[in-house]
């Protein structure tokens, strides 16, 4: 993340929306543009109270082409807002001659976009980090919106931590849920803690994300789809109905940036198009994957150089298809160079908040990829993933 | 006041602002714009066609390191030049 250089010295903050959007109710939009504050509210001591007059700290107003301040909108598409940082005052701008929406992929969602503002008008500058809500594009309408991690750090190196935090410290996005919020908090406690297999027996063999955004576990010849908290209603289901193809006791598997998932066992690995094998597999691990050992123990591809890193033993492997050789020289290292990290792992995967989790046995490690060491935490890493990741008693 | 380093990101929209990739006004230090996603691809992708990269639309560490290098900056009228003036 990036911070611009000013802050407000106060915590309580106003804000007025002058000018609304010809194209929306205004309670609606009223809504919309409290829970885009309650993002940053819910991870500091922040407040943010609406007024309809007199001076506030944030003026919102939707306006179109030259509005006053010498930085003209530019019609649909193009720059679809922007804001002011503390030290010039903090108001922002929406150019009303987008199709602004609330709760629609049609459009440019109302409340993605504030809340990428006022990170602006609170001090953010644009992040490095793609899946940030502070990186300087708009990804398109999401349907159910999670504060990356790398943001909760941005405003918390302003702000500092809310006082009274809620959560369970898996994830730093747990916490209150937003106001008339349509997305749900992640990592609340499960309704009904569950008490099967995967239970008494929490190792695993792989776990990785799909290309839809899901995140399964395979265990044996079973496989779990993951939830927020627990495991998804109506599993375990067997591997080989649901990919079908593959066997069972996977030793690794990731999916890659071009969308596919690759899953590897002994010396082999099979390419998947979603759940379809994608041409003749199995092929040898060395001619697929040259330089990376068979019979894995881990596998999963770091968000944050695109790379993918193969564990096993004591060691890992660097791997990166667009280079000749894909794995250098210098490989492989020990595992110690993650710090804080056991061998021998059993699954590692990088989540949708950004952190890295590492499992060994029926315990997980996070691992903290700023400063690239296991996180300090209460309590602390490893924990019992049986607990937190699948919902058990 | 905290004056910390400048992201990749920042400087890269800084440089595409200046040489006329992006509107002038993501170098306007006062405020942090939101563009929408295909302006911002374009951009980078305009920029590394031009700098005879592979045309990825990823601000990637070759594309980081050209814009870091020095290069003409000749102004005209507005400001600087643009690498993106039409011919008449």
């Amino acid at each position: 993340y990036a911070l611009q250089g000013s802050r407000w010295r106060v915590k309580g903050l106003t804000y007025k929306i002058s000018k609304y959007p010809k194209r929306l109710k205004r309670a609606d939009v009223d809504a919309e543009i409290l829970r885009a504050f309650s993002v940053w509210s819910e991870f500091t001591d922040l407040t943010f109270t609406p007024k309809t007059s007199g001076p506030v700290h944030i003026e919102i107003k939707f306006v179109e082409s030259e509005h006053g301040d010498g930085d003209a909108f530019d019609g649909m598409g193009g720059t679809l807002a922007h804001a002011f940082f503390p030290v010039f005052g903090g108001d922002a701008h929406f150019d009303d001659a987008e199709l602004w929406t609330i709760g629609s992929p049609r459009g440019t969602n109302l409340f993605q976009v504030a809340a990428h503002e006022f990170g602006h008008s609170l001090g953010l500058s644009h992040s490095d980090v793609r899946s940030a809500l502070m990186a300087p594009f708009y990804r398109g309408f999401e349907p159910v919106f999670k504060l990356d991690s790398d943001d909760v750090l941005a405003i918390q190196a302003l702000y500092g931590k809310r006082s009274t935090q809620g959560g369970n410290g898996l994830n730093p996005t747990s916490g209150g849920a937003y106001p008339k919020t349509t997305q749900k908090p992640i990592f609340s406690p499960p309704k009904t803690p569950r008490d099967d297999q995967l239970c008494r027996d929490p190792k695993i063999d792989a776990l990785f994300n799909s290309a839809d955004g899901e995140t399964y576990a395979f265990k044996g010849n079973k496989y779990y789809r993951l939830t927020e908290n627990s495991v998804a209603d109506g599993y375990p289901k067997s591997i080989s109905d649901g990919w079908p193809g593959l066997p069972g006791d996977i030793d690794a598997a990731f999916t890659y940036k071009n969308g596919k998932t690759y899953f590897f066992k002994g010396t082999k690995y099979w390419r998947f198009n979603g759940r379809s094998v994608d041409g003749d597999y199995p092929k040898e691990i060395s001619e697929g994957f040259t330089g990376v050992p068979d019979h894995l123990d881990a596998a999963m591809v770091w968000g944050g150089n695109g790379k993918i890193y193969f564990f096993k033993g004591s060691k890992f492997w660097r791997f990166d298809p667009l280079k000749r050789p894909p794995v250098k020289s210098s490989y492989p290292k020990p595992i110690s160079n993650w710090e804080g990290l056991p061998n021998s792992l059993d699954a590692a995967l990088q989540y949708t908040n950004g952190y890295t989790y590492f499992f060994k046995g029926d315990k997980y490690y996070r691992f903290n990829d700023r400063t690239f060491a296991v996180d300090y935490a209460d309590p602390p890493f490893p924990r019992p993933s049986g607990h937190w990741w699948f919902g058990c008693k | 006041v905290y004056t910390g380093p400048v992201s990749t990101t920042t400087q890269a929209e800084i440089y595409l602002s200046q040489f006329g990739y992006l509107p002038a006004s993501a170098r306007n230090p006062s405020l942090g714009g939101l563009l929408d996603a295909s302006t911002w691809t374009k951009a980078v992708q305009d920029f590394q066609s031009f700098a005879g990269l592979n045309v990825t639309g990823e601000l990637d560490e070759e594309t980081m390191q050209l814009m870091s290098l020095p290069r003409c900056g000749v102004r005209d009228k507005v400001g600087f030049g643009s690498d993106n003036r039409s011919k008449r």
